[in-house]
């Protein structure tokens, strides 16, 4: 038996919102640790993992782990019907198909789920998330690739269009600089990677979730662009860098 | 011109 009761609908329909152009059906896994999304993007470049933690709910029961495959787009319609700060419950008895309420159709999805190495980054960039994502959306008009290089004094954007070029230089912040303006950086070694900006204009989709996101990066590894979610947990972006011929 | 890689190469399934 499943029995999860959120106060404010609000949270998860934006949380729906960021995800559901990038994966279009995915298995939520619920254990009694909380409930668990993994999936890969339909070209498999990109990744996504979301964890709603229990005491992110109002009410959390999860008799034995139940893994329901859901269509994105429709449990974002769905919930469309719910406005932002009413109470959402999603039931799912162990035997059913569907969740009820809105007796959503569940699908069978079989999804492979990928093991993500715990590995430490050579540059965690922490800054404001409608920052990077006024960022990655100027650059998008420009270029289809960006080259994030991250050095003791900053973060850099270059993009290279066929009619012209941008490159933007965010320095990192003293520390007494306000949190919603810091841009803080944790570096081992300078690090730089060439990437898609359709996917990271895809990730700030989440950018209303959290004020700031953390954008961890080493050589010849997939970026990690993590939003945190101040009581429900996290959702994390992987994007793997494209590698020159 | 760049190559992109996909994302299973760098994560094992489980």
């Amino acid at each position: 038996m499943l029995e999860l009761r959120l106060t404010r609908a609000g949270l998860l329909k934006k949380v729906l919102e960021s995800i559901r152009d990038l994966v279009t059906d995915a298995n939520f896994d619920c254990a009694a640790t909380g409930c668990s999304l993994q999936a890969m993007d339909s070209s498999r470049v990109a990744m996504l993992s979301l964890l709603l933690r229990p005491d992110g709910f109002e009410h959390y029961r999860c008799d034995r782990n139940i893994s329901m495959g859901m269509n994105l787009a429709n449990m974002a319609r769905m919930l469309r019907c719910a406005s932002d700060d009413d109470t959402v419950t999603i039931n799912a008895d162990d035997a059913q198909d569907k969740i009820s309420d809105y007796e959503m159709k569940l699908m069978h999805i079989t999804s492979e789920n990928l093991e993500i190495p715990e590995a430490g980054y050579e540059a965690i960039v922490k800054m404001p998330a409608s920052l990077f994502a006024r960022i990655c959306k100027d650059l998008g008009t420009i270029g289809d690739t960006v080259m994030i290089s991250v050095t003791k004094e900053g973060i850099q954007f270059f993009t290279r269009g066929d009619i012209r070029t941008a490159n933007i230089f965010c320095r990192k912040t003293t520390p007494v600089a306000k949190e919603k303006e810091a841009i803080s950086i944790e570096m081992e070694k300078p690090v730089s990677l060439t990437l898609a900006l359709r996917y990271l204009i895809s990730f700030t989709k989440a950018t209303p979730l959290a004020k700031q996101v953390t954008i961890s990066m080493s050589y010849g590894r997939p970026i990690v662009v993590e939003y945190k979610m101040e009581i429900m947990d996290h959702i994390r972006f992987y994007l793997v860098p494209k590698v020159e011929e | 011109g760049s190559k992109q890689p996909m994302i299973t190469s760098f994560f094992g399934k489980v």
